[in-house]
Formats: structure tokens, sequence, C-alpha cells
């Protein structure tokens, strides 16, 4: 390969194809590239260990800006109201459980709510999530309008007095704008009934999905406000390389990372160790 | 309805008489980026310009269509050369119980697929039986058992889930076989292709039923490791088809390509929808059209 002053090529081209299988989509990949091939003229790279760095360097950057909120906001007083929302099969159910846990082992009293009405089997999934944790469950007919029940479950959380309140969605895609507007009806019942709930919007993103997922950010934000995102399904080989663009593009911070389909498997995000995946 | 940027690749190179190498390398660009954009995968993006390139380099450019729009034709042509046959029908077993097994990641659409499936058959007047055989996800019985309950289809559930799933599959057999039903269709657990254990599980129900069909079913959002996942579960039982989800959505859909280009597994059905009608054939064409918008 051509050397660019203490550089080959190689090693820029072989990085290029690394971010692209890593589904960091194109434009942050030639912006990256492009970076790191500058550094290299100006003579700042002597090889695969300084490049990197360097690319180590750069992602720190993009995730600056968010790496200030990834702490979960809780209400000043009150419950803390959370809504869980994102796709069809990301994991949504699954992140609630693993983040009732979470909370349970920080002595926190938990309130689930069962907000999917109807998908098949949604109910008792989260029913059976709420036993093994030893914790109580709002929910209502399968069939019933999702924002009556998100409405019985925060004024059950006021009068219980439940420290956090987790409300489960059922799936949805982003260009489905009738059930997008049911999600907003949803927050809009929440916050009428506790005012600056819910506190956390947390949309779930299935790691192994591509270029789609930034799509999925991107309407759901416009749509409800966002507030954090958890990036599901981080123990698979995909490397989830869409969360940089979706950081620079609408600076959403990464609050968790889910690793596995058990109660212990939600770590807090950790930038160094993603960039440690996406370079393995 | 084609990309923003391959219009620009058309009116970039118009007004030229000859197809050169600078031309077309600069529309290779544009369409590698479409091509990534979309999900399809990097070797296979790769190799699918080199040989777009072959075509095109060199070429007299016939005098009522434009540069741009030939370069555009070869890349469309090749898609469809590529796609082309990737859609085959089911195949049942002649004379006795068919067996289709469902497989794939967690949250991919297996178990809404197999409620799918089961209507479908219903309607091509055949006998079907849903048979839960993923004992590990809360509710999951109870999902398929909703979905078989509403299509009044048999659904055959683990009388004890402790038991391998080997045990449970061969059981249903046996009790489809004894109601006289000619369809078996088997959801299976998710699982990752890098779950040793979880994919041996999937190779001993292969053995204990010896499928017709061994569909895979991927979530059609999927990213950069389609290839990767889909070779695995490949190498391990043999697919005999795919089974695209959620390709109602706006995703481009590129794991398709990708998928079959690489394996050659063909694309058996398409998942349009969450409603156990939301079942389609797979058209190569209207693929092609979907990868280059
Ligand atoms: N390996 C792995 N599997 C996960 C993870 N999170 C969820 N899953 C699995 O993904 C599948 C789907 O999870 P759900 O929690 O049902 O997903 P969902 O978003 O609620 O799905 P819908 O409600 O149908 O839209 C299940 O099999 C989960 O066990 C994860 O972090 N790692
Ligand atoms: N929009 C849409 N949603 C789909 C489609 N197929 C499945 N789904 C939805 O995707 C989610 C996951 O579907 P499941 O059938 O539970 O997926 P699974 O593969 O059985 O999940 P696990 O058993 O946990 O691995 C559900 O919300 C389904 O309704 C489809 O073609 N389009
Ligand atoms: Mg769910
Ligand atoms: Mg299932």
């Amino acid at each position: 390969g051509v050397l660019v002053r203490g550089l080959d090529r190689t090693s820029l081209d072989s990085l290029e194809q690394l971010l692209l299988e890593s589904d960091f989509g194109v434009g942050p990949t030639l912006r990256i590239i492009d970076t790191l091939t500058a550094e290299g003229k100006k003579g700042n790279l002597h090889g695969e260990d300084d490049l990197r760095e360097l690319f180590r360097r750069e992602l720190r950057k993009v995730f600056e800006p968010a790496a200030g909120k990834t702490g979960l906001s809780l209400a000043a007083s009150g419950p803390t109201v959370i809504l869980m929302v994102g796709v069809n099969g990301v994991g949504k159910t699954t992140t609630i459980a693993k983040l009732a846990r979470y909370f349970q082992s920080r002595g926190k009293r938990v309130l689930l709510a069962a907000g999917d009405t109807f998908r098949a089997g949604a109910i008792e999934q989260l029913e059976r999530w709420a036993e093994r944790l030893g914790c109580e469950l709002i929910k209502q007919q399968p069939g019933s309008d999702p924002a009556a029940v998100a409405y019985d479950a925060v004024s059950a959380a006021l009068s219980r007095k439940a420290d956090i309140l987790i409300l489960d969605t059922a799936g949805r895609l982003h260009t489905q704008g009738g059930l997008m507007e049911e999600l907003v009806k949803m927050k809009r019942v929440i916050g009428k009934r506790m005012d600056g709930a819910p506190h956390e919007v947390l949309l779930v993103l299935d790691s192994t999905l591509g270029q789609n997922s930034a799509s999925q950010a991107r309407v759901f934000h416009e749509k409800l406000g966002v507030t954090g995102l958890v990036l599901a399904k981080l123990d698979g080989t995909s490397k989830a390389g869409c969360a940089v663009a979706i950081t620079e593009q609408l600076g959403l911070p990464i609050k968790f990372a889910g690793v596995g389909e058990t109660l212990e498997d939600l770590e807090e995000f950790d930038l160094e160790r993603y960039v440690d995946k996406i370079l393995s | 309805e084609l990309s923003e940027k391959l219009e620009s690749v058309i009116k970039r190179i118009s007004g030229r008489v000859v197809l050169n190498e600078q031309t077309v390398a600069e529309s290779l660009r544009e369409i590698r980026r479409v091509l990534l954009e979309a999900d399809v995968n990097y070797g296979l993006v790769q190799d699918f310009l080199k040989a777009v390139e072959e075509k095109a380099t060199g070429r007299e450019v016939i005098k009522s269509v434009s540069p741009g729009q030939m370069m555009v034709k070869i890349v469309y042509d090749e898609l469809t050369g590529m796609l082309g046959g990737s859609s085959r029908p089911l195949i049942y077993a002649a004379g006795q119980l068919s067996v289709f097994m469902l497989c794939g990641l967690q949250g991919s659409g297996k178990t809404t697929t197999a409620g799918k499936l089961a209507r479908r058959l219903k309607a091509e007047g055949r006998k079907p039986m849903l048979v839960a055989a993923d004992i590990y996800r809360p509710a999951a019985i109870e999902q398929l058992a909703t979905l078989g309950a509403q299509l009044e289809v048999p659904t055959f559930v683990p009388r004890d889930t402790g038991r391998p799933v080997t045990g449970i599959t061969a059981d249903a057999l046996m009790e489809a076989a004894s109601q006289g039903l000619d369809t078996v269709l088997i959801d299976t657990a998710g699982r990752l292709q890098i779950d040793r254990e979880m994919m041996e599980e999937l190779v001993e129900v292969k053995k204990a039923v010896s499928p017709q069909e061994v569909l895979l079913v991927v979530d059609g959002m999927t990213g950069q490791e389609a290839v990767s996942i889909a070779e695995a579960f490949h190498r391990e039982l043999e697919l005999t088809g795919l089974v695209l989800t959620k390709l109602d959505g706006d995703a481009r859909g590129g794991a398709a390509l990708s998928i079959f280009g690489v394996t050659g597994v063909p694309i058996k059905l398409i998942g349009v929808g969450e409603g156990l009608d939301a079942l389609e054939t797979f058209h190569p064409d209207r693929m092609v059209s979907r990868l280059l918008q």
C-alpha cells in the first residue's frame, strides 16, 4: 500500500471495511477515514496502534456531548415514570424486566405496566417477569386502550408510592403513522396524570439491525422526545455501528446495553467497551 | 422512484457517447453508496461493482438512451440477475406428514410467521398443527397457543417444559399423525448463531423430525451481519429457505440480496405486517426497486 507518512493505505482501507461491516454507515465511515487520513498526512500516525488510538479519540468526541446525560432522570418527588418504546421484537419487554431488577437491586420499589394490549401473549409475558421479580403489575384486558392502562398505572404508582414505574408498549414500525400517534397520546395522558411524567422515554434499538435504526431513532425522537437509547442484543456478533450516526445526528445518550436474555444482562453503556467491540 | 443519488449519476454523465473508465468509476462510487446504505453485504457489493464495471466499460451508448440511464440499466439488470431464481415455493412431503421448522435470531418474527403459515396452509385446504417448541421465553407457549386458538388450528403444547425439545417435537409428530393432520409447523426459541448449545439443540430437533423445510426467519432490517448469521445456521442445519420479515417498514432489505447472493438459500416468503394474513411470496423485481430507491 502507499505510505501516508508512516501509515499504510492498507490499514486505512481495512479500518474502512471494518467500520462499514459494523453498520457504521457510509457517511460516518467516510468522515472518520478522512479525519484519520488527514492526521496521517500530518505525520501523526506511526502504525496500527496509533490508528486505533486516534479512532478511539474520534469516537469519544462524537459521544462527548451526550456523555453527561447517560444517567437516568429521576423525578424530584413521587414515582419516576419510564416509557419503553421501539419497533417490533427489539427487546422492550425483556429490557423492562432487566431494568426492574436494576432498580430493585438499588432498593427501589418498582411497578410495571402492561401497555402492550395488542400482541398475542404480551401481557402474559410481562406477567411472568413480574412474578419472577416479585413486582406488581398494572394490566387490563387484551384489546383495551393502552392510554387507559397508562393512566391507571400512573395513578397506581402515585397512590402506592412506588419509586419507579416502567410502562411497556407494543412494538410498532416508525412508518405506521396511526400507531405513532397512539404513542403520542399515551405520553400525553401520562403527563396529564402526573406533571413532568414520563421522566424518561427510552428507545430500544436492536443491535442486529442496519441503517434502519437511524430512521427509527429520528422518527421516534420527532414524535416523542426520546431521552435515551438502549442497545439491546449487544451480546450478538453485530456491532451496532449505527449508534454513532444516531449520536452525531440526534445527540441521544445511550443509557444501557442489553447483553443477554436474563435479568442480570443489562449494563450501563460503556463507551470504551463499545469501541473495543468495534475494533475486535 | 429512483434514489436521488442515482438520478445525479444520470445527470452527471449525460452528454457522453461511450461509457469510459472515469465515467464508470464515478458512477460506481455512487452505486456502492446506495447499496451499502441499503444494508447489502460489503463483500457482495465489491463483487457486484466489479461485475457492473466489466459490463459497462467501453460500451457504446444506445442512441435513444443517456449514458447515465444506461449505467442504471446495467445495475438494474445485474441486480435482477443476482436475485433471479431467488424465490421458491414451499416443499411438501408426498403422502405423509410434512414438517416445517422455523429458526432464527431473537425477535426476528418466528412465532408470528408460524401463525401466518398455519393460516395460509389452512386456506389451501391443508390440516396444520402448530408446535410450541420454545420452552425458554416467558409466555412463548401462550403466544403461539393464542394464535392457534384465533386460527382454530391445533397447537401442540409441551406438557413438561423440563424435557428436552427433541422429545417434545417427536411427541408432537405422533400427535399430529394420530389426529390425521398433514403439516407440522415447529416454532423454536430465538438464539444467537454463536450459542453452541442452542445451535446443537436445533441440529438434534432436525434429526428427530426430518423436516421438509428448515426456514431461517430473518428480520428484513438486519444489517451487515446477515450473511454471517445465515451462514452459521446454514452450516449447522442445511437451510431450505428464508423468510424475511417486517418488510412493511421502510428498511431497504439488503439482507435479502446478501443472504441469497452469498449462500444461495432461496427466499420462500416475506412478512409484511403483524396480522396473520400478512405473508406474501417474494418478488425479486420489487426487491430490486426497493434496493435502489
Ligand atoms: N441475546 C439477547 N436477546 C435479547 C436481548 N434483549 C431481548 N432479547 C430477546 O429478544 C426477543 C424479543 O424480546 P422482547 O422483549 O419480547 O422484545 P419486544 O421489543 O418487547 O417485542 P415486541 O413486544 O413483540 O415488539 C426475546 O427472545 C428476548 O429474550 C439481549 O440483550 N440479548
Ligand atoms: N410489522 C411487522 N411486524 C412483525 C412481522 N413479523 C413479526 N412481527 C412482529 O415482530 C415482533 C416479534 O415477533 P415474534 O413472532 O414474537 O418473534 P420471534 O422470532 O418469535 O421472537 P423470539 O421467540 O423471542 O425469538 C412482534 O411484535 C410481531 O408482531 C412483520 O412482517 N411485520
Ligand atoms: Mg414486548
Ligand atoms: Mg417466538
